[in-house]
């Protein structure tokens, strides 16, 4: 029978055996993990999130998700590491137990299961919703353009057929829509984290704009701590800096949007590579790439704990 | 279920403004079907475009008649896809 200690994280898995993953993990330490639906996808797939909390109420909280881009799949693999270091550290490792003694931590491993499931059924290189747009032939939006901030300004598309079609509106595809009430619901998280592959970058607000973020400065220089961490281990080189002196442009994205809900510490991860195999590293990659990720989310982390406001 | 034989990821590297604008020319093109797994945008960072087969020639002719540099990422992309699954299927058995 599958349990935590069979279950391969070296390897990547299908919708259905991340899900039983989860279940797996709240079926084992109850006391410490919860399976939360926070929706329904457009194709009627439970949103699942993990909470590890030691109590509390309303305790002030960080927020991780993977997968968002659906093709990404180092990161959904990522996210199933984290997960297992979380139920694994704390009691054992000081800075998780620190953390969880703190705060309350949401993981979303499957951030968009309509688009995952796709990747293993029909098409590898999906990257977006599957929400129908009416008037076109071409199927889904890119979730990472359909956040209220900046919605619609220059770096994204108004083409249903472009991989960065932003939507008919800010939040319309219910995997992100899902994730903005929960997030205005709960009101106290302090730290966001959206995990994307590929490229090895840690990015802070802002994308839509050049405006540089208030805490600029400060982020600017938790990302250099987080990516001197996540280097120390393998020797992966990652840049760092806000989205749009970095890479490009991109309105409607994920972090923009929680940064101005006052979520100071919001960074988008892009995972390995840089350009040998994309978005198809290896599965021989996953746990080097999760560990080192690891170095680096629990920088952010501390900081956020030692950082209250 | 998508089939990738033949599509290969193409790394172009521009060397200049005018070059990355001649990329962008072709991602407007939809025929050829291009999806880009590193955006064009400015002359310091790559760009990583999957081309299908029917689109390859065409593709690297345009590319290296503006002489923009571009090497081969991924020679054919189904390959990996298989080598994905195969892993996942013999992980089944473990």
């Amino acid at each position: 029978p599958l349990s935590i200690e069979t279950f391969n994280y070296a390897s990547y898995h299908n919708l259905d055996e991340i899900y039983d993953f989860m279940d797996l993990l709240a079926a084992e330490k109850p006391s410490l993990v919860s399976k939360i639906q926070i929706g329904r996808s457009y194709e009627g797939r439970p949103i699942n999130i993990l909470k590890f909390s030691t109590g509390g109420v309303k305790r002030p909280a960080i927020w991780i998700d993977t997968g968002i881009h659906s093709r990404e799949w180092v990161t959904q693999a990522s996210g199933i590491v984290f997960a297992k270091k979380l139920l694994d550290g704390y009691g054992k490792d000081a800075s998780v137990t620190s953390i969880l003694d703190h705060f309350d931590i949401f993981l979303e491993i499957v951030t968009n299961p309509d688009g995952f499931a796709f990747t293993h059924s029909k098409n590898r290189m999906w990257r977006k919703t599957r929400s129908i747009n009416s008037g076109s032939s071409c199927v889904g939006v890119d979730p990472n353009r359909n956040w209220d901030a900046g919605f619609g300004v220059a770096g994204s598309s108004g083409n249903p057929c472009s991989e960065t079609y932003r939507g008919p509106r800010a939040n319309s595809e219910p995997e992100v829509k899902a994730i903005v009430d929960f997030v205005k619901s709960h009101g106290n998280i302090k730290a966001f984290v959206s995990i994307h592959s590929y490229s090895q970058l840690l990015l802070y607000p802002f994308g839509y704009t050049s405006k540089k973020a208030a805490d600029a400065q400060e982020l600017d220089a938790l990302a250099k701590k987080a990516v001197d961490a996540l280097s120390s281990l393998h020797g992966t080189q990652y840049k760092y800096g806000s989205i749009i002196t970095t890479i490009y442009q991109a309105s409607g994205g994920t972090i923009d949007w929680t940064y101005e809900q006052g979520i100071k510490y919001s960074y988008t991860f892009e995972l390995r590579d840089t350009g040998r195999y994309g978005f198809m590293l290896p599965a021989s990659q996953i746990i080097p790439t999760a560990e080192e990720t690891w170095l680096a989310l629990k920088v952010i982390m501390e900081h956020t704990r030692d950082h209250p406001y | 279920t998508e089939n990738f034989v033949g599509h290969q990821v193409l790394r172009i590297s521009a060397a200049d403004e005018a070059q990355v604008d001649k990329v962008k020319d072709l991602e407007e093109l939809e025929d050829l079907q291009l999806d880009f797994w590193r955006a064009p945008v400015h002359p310091e960072l790559p760009i990583d475009v999957r081309v299908p087969f029917a689109s390859l020639q065409g593709v690297k002719v345009y590319l290296e008649s503006h002489d923009i540099d571009y090497s081969i990422m991924i020679e054919d992309l189904q390959e990996l896809v298989d080598e994905e699954q195969l892993h996942m299927s013999r992980r089944h058995f473990m």
